[in-house]
């Protein structure tokens, strides 16, 4: 299983790389392991240089950074090991409009292999989608029920039902 | 492989049998706040065999089940069916649909079904380990925990890149 | 001090009870000693009714209810004791357009006797605003720059500069 | 008493003089990720006397010092200062305008100026004890903050009262 982890690791180091610098639009992201020479125990540190920055520790990033750098990480395993579903819930909250663009544009590559639930308050990844779902509480009882959602609605306004 | 329906009734705000249509390959679930939308994602974690009330924003495996509101009363168990397409074979069932279906009581009486046979909890886990979907699976990202890959110590990270092995 | 401990306890009550029914438009929002019988020591716990739903613990909150609930918490507090300035970094980021406008409106109470400096990327929010400060990195080279923001483009767009 | 204005220089990513007028009640600061709105509000904290770099999303207190960047250099020192209206009387010094700043370089030197003049942290503190921008100042809530109030024991909120007392 050693050479296994091996052969993951670098497939996953690459697919990071790739998914960083599409995320972020240039920079560097790259995946360390902690210990190379004891592949059954080693961890993987995530080191970063953001564009037109240096290098520098996770903990200084922004909240916005984290959450893109983050979402890089999760769509680099699923290129390496793609799932067949993905739920993702609000991972867009933290982005600018900017952000979320990049975020739909790398969901739309790997669209065809994967099918996406993705719960979100934010316009643009709602005009994005192919199926709409609302979730509301029609009785104001504390009870959920699904209605039809209005898209063209939302086109101007920037919330759901 | 992919999800087509969940049927959900009595799990969480779900107090009525709901049917729930999910085609298309990006789905947005929208909504106002508190309207149940994470508790759909907690359904389908919890149908694909989460033991872990925690990971469920539960404290015991019967918070789950719906507790009343101001003007419904609590009712006695909860069920939550997945309906997967299996026309690629993906699942080593042999039928083009797959309903995984699990069901709990206030009693505490639990049960796991495969096309609506009884199977114990071993089997729906089998039934999904090589599909990403598994229990320590990356595919499913709750709110708020996005940032758990970031603030992740090194070997917990670890872990991930063992399951995409 | 205990007093005064006591004194102060007594109008947070009252204060978290009303903003709680102002941002909720409804439920009840109440304050609880942990042990009344010794007030150095006590704690102080938090319980809420939802509108339409039964008493909850806190745990079983949504995102946006957690959210609106410790707003509530903390305007609360600034009632009892105001402070000139506060500042509030992206707190709207988990509401809804709904409970945003709520948000909004409570602010504005409290506008005449506090300054409120508020960081978001809610449009709902920008367009309520007296003053509007953009940061960027014009230069792509990590280094803030502030530059003055177009709040009519904003009206179109949803985000900021 | 409002804040009328930030100097800053050389603190995180502001590497150069900046002058911020913030006129108005309702002040809604916006912009991209990682352009530096939150580093704003670590700068407002670390001037009112802030002394735990984690607070502040560093590990030193040399860290808040600009480091450099692909284009820009490192600086040698930081500065921030808040000019606070004062017409109102509410803070104890007799000018209509009080002038806060704080200085600190990369030999670890630090000092504190009220209105020009050097004075203790201590002096600072004095400044704001009665203003509720104190220390435990429930006054400022940083990113991802909000929840805390929620999330804090009986106990730690209890805290919060104390300081409104
Ligand atoms: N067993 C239960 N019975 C009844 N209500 C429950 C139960 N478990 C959770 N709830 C209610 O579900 C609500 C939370 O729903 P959920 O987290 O799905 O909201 P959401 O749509 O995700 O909202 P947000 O946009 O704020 O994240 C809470 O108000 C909670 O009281
Ligand atoms: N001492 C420093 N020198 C240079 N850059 C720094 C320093 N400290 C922090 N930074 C940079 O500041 C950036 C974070 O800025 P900040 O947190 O203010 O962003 P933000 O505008 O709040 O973004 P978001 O909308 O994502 O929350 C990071 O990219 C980080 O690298
Ligand atoms: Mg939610
Ligand atoms: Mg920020």
């Amino acid at each position: 299983t050693q050479d296994r982890f091996a052969a993951t690791f670098e497939r996953l180091e690459a697919a990071f790389a790739e998914t960083f610098l599409k995320l972020f639009s240039g920079g560097e992201g790259c995946l360390r392991l902690t210990a190379p020479g004891n592949l059954l125990e080693t961890g993987v540190d995530i080191e970063v240089t953001l564009p037109g920055k240096k290098r520098q520790r996770l903990e200084l990033l922004s909240g916005g950074e984290r959450a893109l750098c983050a979402a890089a990480f999760l769509f680099a395993l699923l290129k390496v090991k793609p799932s067949p579903i993905v739920v993702l819930d609000e991972i867009d909250a933290p982005l600018d409009g900017r952000n979320v663009e990049r975020f739909i544009d790398l969901l739309r590559e790997l669209q065809d292999s994967t099918q996406f639930i993705l719960i979100t308050h934010n316009h643009v990844t709602i005009l994005a989608a192919d199926n709409w779902i609302g979730v509301t509480m029609q009785g104001h009882d504390g009870v959920s029920t699904i209605v039809p959602v209005n898209v063209a609605a939302l086109a101007e306004a920037s919330d759901a039902p | 492989m992919r999800l087509k329906r969940v049927r959900i009734f009595g799990f969480k705000t779900f107090a009525d049998r709901t049917d729930i249509d999910l085609s298309g390959n990006l789905i947005a679930i929208v909504g106002p706040n508190g309207s149940g939308k994470s508790n759909l994602v907690d359904a389908i974690l919890w149908c694909l065999g989460e033991a872990n009330a925690r990971q469920l924003r539960a404290q015991t495996s019967q918070d789950v089940i719906f507790s009343g509101s101001s003007k419904r009363r609590p009712v006695g168990f909860c069920e939550v069916t997945l309906l997967f397409d299996n026309e690629d074979g993906a699942l080593p069932v042999a039928t083009p649909e797959v309903a995984v279906t699990r069901r709990l009581d206030r009693a505490g009486q639990s049960e796991y079904l495969i096309n609506r046979r009884p199977c114990r909890l071993k089997d729906l886990l089998d039934l999904f380990a090589d599909s990403g979907l598994g229990r320590a699976g990356y595919a499913i990202v709750g709110q708020k925990e996005i940032d758990q890959a970031l603030a992740a110590s090194p070997e917990e990270r670890r872990a991930w890149i063992d399951e995409a092995a």
